[in-house]
């Protein structure tokens, strides 16, 4: 089982629409893979249909219930999800006095670790304890990264707590990459910031995801572009990705 | 004077442009204007060119300076902002455990009240301490919403968490409006929402915010819509919802 983080605590930047279109495009190629929602807004949670679960993260993480009850399966075979709602917030705080905060989802993966062949992990927009947690459990952290000035800004600050992470919380995580997401060639903007995260990062994937608008159709009607609209630009870029995320899981 | 909180859980939605363009708007009309950077992003801090400032929020919230030490003016009369740091995340867990840690914010405000007409306090993707301080010293809450179907699953959080501090922590804050942002006229899912928000939200602004690529690239040029491409539809819209929140102001 690999496991990588999506994260990145600037908002808005293509988290969620990463994991789920990662995830469906990895089930599509045949392997059993998981969405964890680790995220109080439940996006990738309602992206996958998934919002009428009964048991949550929140359970999970307060022991209420094992990882493997909290976990449902969407309509696309072999893609599971293990789903979120809003109060998660008040796990985190629940989680935040005690010992081993970090290692709380980490320890909960290992009870389904045969089950999956990758697990995908779709963080909030911020570096608390459930991202902590994300990193923690993860063999490899990926960060998309709008083509926007601002989302440029924030960098600086995820790859300074990635190492934060290596070094005092979980030595075996990776950044496998970041990724340019919603890359609207026509703007100068785009491809400014495009060039610059290519020659500043040298793990820059080379696949860049296009602005489109059927990837933001998708989420509204619960489904994963491949399904949405499997011949879009969305759809080749996140199959794309799928097949570049993989290859650098296997070089680990 | 007047403070307004510009708050979203929902990362990307168009928070920071929004709080600084409004102030910049609301500077040129005369009105002597503050901004409030209360996300440790700082992302309002460095649009707004103050990136390089020594005292920021954080020194003033743990009370290491007078708020009105950390206030800098910028390149626009009539317009100053109090810039913020990395360091907000550690400043808001110190607040975490002190009494009255809600009003912290509020009551640092009251130092700087007679020298200002509009404050604007951009907020970051959470509904966490920093949002509460926020929210408990406003006089009104605004909420960008993009126009995008997952920005819209988010409201009903933040429409609960602003009744609750309506209930538990300070009775006088309204919820000024919620705005349509990054409105793309062309696509159906960009009318939907904005057709969405006006139904259900009577409080729903009317000024509409366009996504234009000018408003994307001010910030890497640290310069407000106003002065970067004062004739743009970027800046005829925050002007002319400068003049919608000012009205709605009048009449609290
Ligand atoms: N490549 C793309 N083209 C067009 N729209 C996109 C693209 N990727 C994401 N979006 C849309 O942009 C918005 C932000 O994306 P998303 O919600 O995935 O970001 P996020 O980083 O998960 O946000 P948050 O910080 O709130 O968790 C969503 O409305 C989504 O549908
Ligand atoms: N109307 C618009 N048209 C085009 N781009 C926009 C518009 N408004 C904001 N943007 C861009 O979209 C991105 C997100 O906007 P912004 O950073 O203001 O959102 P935010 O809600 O403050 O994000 P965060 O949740 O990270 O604080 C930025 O790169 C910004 O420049
Ligand atoms: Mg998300
Ligand atoms: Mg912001």
């Amino acid at each position: 089982m690999s496991v990588v983080a999506v994260a990145n605590q600037k908002g808005g930047v293509g988290k969620t629409t990463t994991a789920v279109n990662l995830a469906a495009a990895s089930a599509e190629m045949g392997r059993r893979t998981l969405v964890i929602d680790a995220d109080a807004q439940a996006n990738a949670t309602s992206a996958l249909g998934a919002q009428h679960a009964s048991l949550r993260m929140f359970d999970a993480l307060l022991g209420e219930a094992p990882l493997r009850d909290c976990i449902v399966a969407t309509s696309w075979p072999g893609l599971d999800v293990a789903p979120s709602s809003m109060d998660l917030v008040a796990a985190e705080m629940e989680l935040a006095s005690r010992p081993e905060r970090e290692y709380v989802l980490r320890s909960l993966l290992l009870d389904v670790a045969p089950q999956y062949e990758l697990v995908l992990i779709d963080c909030g927009p911020s570096l608390g304890l459930m991202t902590l947690n994300a990193l923690a459990a993860a063999d490899g952290a990926i960060a998309p990264v709008q083509c926007e000035y601002l989302a440029l800004e924030g960098l600086t600050a995820l790859l300074e707590t990635i190492r934060r992470v290596q070094t005092h919380v979980h030595p075996g995580l990776h950044l496998l990459g970041v990724i340019a997401t919603m890359y609207d060639g026509r703007t100068r903007l785009s491809q400014d910031v495009a060039a610059q995260l290519k020659s500043h990062i040298s793990s820059t994937f080379d696949t860049i995801i296009p602005r489109s608008i059927r990837l933001s159709e998708a989420p509204s009607h619960q489904r994963p572009i491949i399904d949405y609209a499997p011949a879009s630009r969305g759809a080749e870029a996140y199959r794309e990705l799928a097949g570049e995320l993989l290859r650098r899981l296997a070089a680990l």
